[in-house]
């Protein structure tokens, strides 16, 4: 665990007063090891050392600080700044504002879509739940039920196979009804490497203009988390992410890849398959997770 | 031909890259740069194949065919949500049918929203008899009224789909525990086998789901499903080398047809290129 691995930093660094070069490679192999092993990407964990390397040789170690206190501390507000980035809360006013939750295959994103509206009608907002998958089987069918499950409404054309079709008769609805606070698209998974249909969600994008683009992420995404990251913040303006399956023991380091190459940073966690099990994204208790 | 010599230690550090972004994991990649380190090479083909061979080594387990025994041969899919289980379950049904087998669904997932509406369209595609009680029914009890069907009907194969479920969270492998029990006492252990179904996107957890799911329910293979993305896989490695559960099929896709039968020798071409 990484508390055992700052003990050896603690140990290594005992007795110096000054972090040097050479007492700190051995700590930073340690670490490099331990976040490589929570699925954090090669070249993020590469510029992470290497910043934390800057930081701690540019200390002057204080008198009542120990080395290795000191460089574990660099350590945990390097890894806070990473998951940081491009911090952002979803705005809470009452404007009507649409939501486009995309992704990988299997990640949560239909169920990440009826725990949003979930906690937007806790916040006292009205949503308009839209199943835009044509593809999956009964992909449309399982919106329903979470959207009947969480007594929220849900708009899709059963017949339609085509997702802008769907989206535009959608928007035409929450205006004409004028009841709705938010609208939030479900799209059919895909790989980010399938060229067709990511360009199919930058088509969908356009046409439903999305005030907020969410890429869903499975908490055990491995290193494929930086192509993943790059491939849907070149084809869409991602405005956030959205970490799932918290609830296991994947450590998500992928988090922090994802965050490191989009710019944005996580904004909400699911911790269940409860429609209620979705919580606020909190970077201090991810750097713990991450570290070990 | 060119002199043997060492490679360069900028060579080495890109080299332990490669393999690292495979998802092979740290160890096991450290342990081949070390090899490597203090070998000598007359050309960058010889290197891979000498990680090729190394890695090759690894993959213990034989028996990457599904079973024959029992009529009907019942097959359980587990893993964790979203890992593929239902989509797979279609794949192998077909192939099964390919072969000239007869094949039964169970609608074994009785919790999550849609799970039987799901795996009724697929059984309606293949055109195969399912099994399926309502929403929230107890998954055993579908089980075992799947095995009296194929029994009373002479079904070669039942394939049985299961809900989605973490491996860290007790209450679901204990219900799956009974879920085994039940298809057991029906049709005898030997007639029964477990499959994990892991997503080839994942990273170093899909070890942990693979020894916990290994140790509430013994499994008898694998489907790593997603590899038509750019995502390597290479966790199988570990997998097999210390758990070794032969990894079965590899899914490419989300149709029907896409799934293949595992070899270790091209998931490691692949791996490596
Ligand atoms: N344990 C747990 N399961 C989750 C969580 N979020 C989603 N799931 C489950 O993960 C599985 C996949 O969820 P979906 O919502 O169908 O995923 P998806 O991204 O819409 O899948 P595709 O549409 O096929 O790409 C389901 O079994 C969900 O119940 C979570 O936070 N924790
Ligand atoms: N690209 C690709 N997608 C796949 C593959 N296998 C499954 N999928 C997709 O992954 C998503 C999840 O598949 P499911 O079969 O619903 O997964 P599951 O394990 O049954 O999910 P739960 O029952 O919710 O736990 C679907 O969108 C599938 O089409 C594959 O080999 N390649
Ligand atoms: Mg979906
Ligand atoms: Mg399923």
């Amino acid at each position: 665990t990484i508390s055992e691995k700052f003990q050896v930093i603690f140990k290594t660094l005992r007795g110096h007063h000054r972090i040097s070069e050479a007492n700190i490679t051995d700590s930073l192999r340690e670490i490099r090891k331990a976040l490589l092993e929570a699925d954090v990407s090669y070249t993020i964990v590469r510029d992470f050392i290497k910043e934390v390397k800057e930081k701690s040789l540019g200390e002057k170690v204080l008198d009542l600080v120990s080395p290795g206190q000191m460089m574990t501390k660099i350590i945990y507000d390097e890894m806070v700044r990473f998951l940081s980035m491009g911090a952002c809360e979803l705005p809470l006013d009452r404007s009507f504002q649409t939501l486009m939750i995309v992704g990988l295959q299997g990640c949560g994103k239909t169920t990440t879509c009826a725990k949003l509206a979930f906690w937007f009608k806790e916040k006292g907002l009205r949503t308009l739940l839209v199943g835009a998958d044509a593809q999956r089987p009964a992909a449309k069918e399982q919106l329903r039920t979470l959207a009947g499950q969480t007594d929220v409404d849900f708009f899709t054309l059963d017949e339609e196979k085509n997702p802008l079709a769907i989206v535009h008769a959608a928007l035409k609805k929450a205006k004409d009804d004028n009841l709705y606070h938010r609208m939030v698209v479900d799209t059919a998974g895909r790989l980010h490497v399938d060229e067709e249909l990511m360009k199919e969600l930058t088509l969908l994008s356009q046409s439903a203009r999305p005030d907020h683009i969410l890429l869903t992420t499975d908490a055990m995404l491995g290193q494929d988390s930086v192509k993943t990251g790059e491939a849907f913040s070149r084809y869409l303006n991602l405005t956030g992410i959205i970490l799932t399956k918290m609830d296991g023991d994947a450590r998500g380091g992928a988090a922090m890849s994802m965050a490191a190459v989009t710019g944005k940073s996580v904004q909400f966690v699911g911790t269940g398959e409860k429609i209620s099990q979705f919580e606020p994204f909190y970077p201090d208790r991810m750097a713990s997770r991450i570290l070990g | 031909s060119s002199p043997d010599k060492k490679l360069e230690e900028e060579e080495l550090q890109n080299l332990e890259r490669v393999l690292i972004e495979t998802d092979l994991g740290v160890d096991i990649s450290m342990t081949l740069v070390d090899m490597l380190r203090h070998k000598r090479f007359s050309s960058r083909e010889e290197v891979k194949a000498f990680i090729k061979q190394e890695l090759l080594k690894r993959f213990s387990s034989s028996g990457r065919e599904l079973g024959e025994k029992g009529k009907p041969r019942v097959v359980l899919f587990v893993g964790i949500n979203g890992s593929g289980k239902t989509t797979s379950i279609a794949k192998i049904a077909s192939l099964l049918q390919k072969k000239g087998k007869t094949v039964l669904l169970a609608a074994g997932d009785t919790f999550r929203a849609a799970a039987i509406e799901q795996l009724s369209i697929w059984a309606e595609r293949l055109s195969v008899p399912i099994v399926r009680h309502k929403m929230g029914a107890d998954p055993a009890a579908v089980a075992h009224d799947a095995c009296e069907s194929a029994k009373a009907k002479g079904i070669d194969y039942v394939l049985v789909d299961t809900a989605g479920r973490l491996h860290n969270q007790n209450a679901l492998m204990e219900e799956l525990k009974k879920v085994v029990r039940v298809i057991s006492a029906r049709v005898g252990e030997d007639a029964l086998e477990k499959l994990l179904v892991i997503d080839g996107n994942a990273g170093q957890n899909s070890f942990f789901q693979a020894r916990h799911f290994q140790e509430s329910v013994r499994l008898d293979g694998i489907i790593i499903t997603k590899l038509d993305g750019s995502a390597k896989g290479g966790v199988v490695v570990s997998i097999e080398e210390e758990l070794t559960i032969p990894v079965k099929w590899v899914g490419l896709g989300e149709s029907v047809d896409d799934i293949v039968p595992f070899s270790p020798d091209v998931f490691l071409s692949a791996l490596l290129e």
